[in-house]
């Protein structure tokens, strides 16, 4: 996958950042210091269907080119997470009890068309 | 998404580009809130004290390491741990300090509370209670630690289990809670009740100085409960 720029049009990870002091949650969140709520944005035209961001390999430019050709179903493709990690949390209840945990799946690492 | 698409694939709403900072805030706060099962964030924590903390992490640590000493997959007495049933289920793990209950001259009461939260979306894996003991004279005493549960039909407690050691010298002991926690777990304040009697010269087994380093604490491993799945067939 790839990284959005500043004028990324296609599918891509837009990286966002929050700061727990930003949302006054650096006191009861000990760690981390912040959350990565990273984001898929982008078009995905029909011929990059299946594409984790721009093609690499000979064999898959031929088979754009195909996909491209059969405009037969003109179906949208949706710019998605193609990988994701846990977000590690070490924070109090209420009870001021310490509590460690991974939360599965809350980090984008990259995106792709669907 | 102030309109954007909603991601049939992945479900979940494509924030469109350019959508507010705030917007975007208040869906990271929404998104934890969510994954930890909280209605909304806990209050200002009452941190425990140093001092506890550092030991706490110490002793959990040491008894964390006894089992690494072991080839993996190997426990000390040589059988295999069972896989984790739960295996990819989200797990916590809660380090719960003692608040100081009622007491005698030879006797005390330690409570460990733990949030509904927690207790109402997960099942207690193991739970154990680490006590410091601060013997004064050689020699050696009789304890008897007794963890009580509350009385359905009334205000008392009830006794459910109850331990005697020969204490020796001062040091840690842990003890296995977990059955306790785990019934406590169904109720709806879940709180773990310790009542430690002790020799009549010893006094009482908490440090006066709550920044002392020797305050009881409960370590206890949980798991998110298996909601009802559906299969898709």
């Amino acid at each position: 996958g790839i990284d959005c720029g500043r004028d990324s049009r296609m599918c891509c990870r837009q990286e966002f950042f929050v700061d727990f002091k930003e949302i006054g949650w650096e006191d009861w969140i000990i760690q981390p210091e912040g959350y990565h709520m990273n984001y898929c944005t982008g078009l995905c035209p029909l011929h990059m269907a299946g594409i984790p961001g721009l093609a690499a390999s000979f064999h898959t430019a031929v088979l754009n080119r195909i996909k491209a050709a059969s405009a037969a179903a003109a179906v949208d493709s949706c710019c998605v997470p193609t990988q994701r990690r846990p977000l590690s949390l070490l924070y109090y209840d209420r009870d001021s009890n310490i509590v460690k945990t991974d939360i599965p799946d809350m980090i984008v690492d990259s995106c792709g068309c669907t | 998404t102030a309109g954007g698409e909603w991601c049939p694939a992945c479900g979940l709403a494509t924030p469109v580009p350019g959508t507010p900072r705030d917007a975007l805030l208040a869906l990271a706060k929404q998104s934890i809130l969510a994954k930890l099962r909280l209605p909304a964030r806990p209050g200002a924590p009452q941190p425990p004290a140093r001092g506890a903390l550092l030991a706490a992490l110490r002793r959990m640590r040491a008894q964390r390491s006894d089992t690494a000493v072991f080839p993996p997959g190997m426990l000390p007495n040589g059988a295999v741990p069972h896989l984790n049933p739960g295996m990819g289920r989200q797990e916590y793990e809660i380090l719960s300090f003692a608040e100081a209950g009622s007491s005698t001259s030879h006797s005390v009461r330690l409570h460990f509370r733990f949030s509904q939260e927690l207790a109402g979306s997960t099942e207690i894996l193991q739970a154990t209670l680490y006590l410091f003991w601060a013997v004064p004279s050689p020699g050696t005493q009789p304890v008897t630690i007794r963890i009580l549960q509350p009385d359905p039909a009334g205000p008392n407690m009830t006794l459910s289990s109850e331990t005697r050691l020969e204490v020796q010298r001062s040091g840690w002991t842990t003890l296995d809670v977990g059955p306790a926690v785990r019934s406590l777990f169904g109720q709806e304040t879940p709180r773990l009740t310790v009542e430690l009697e002790m020799p009549e010269a010893w006094g009482s087994p908490l440090p006066a100085d709550p920044n002392d380093s020797h305050w009881p604490f409960v370590v206890a491993q949980a798991q998110a409960r298996t909601h009802h799945r559906v299969h898709r067939r």
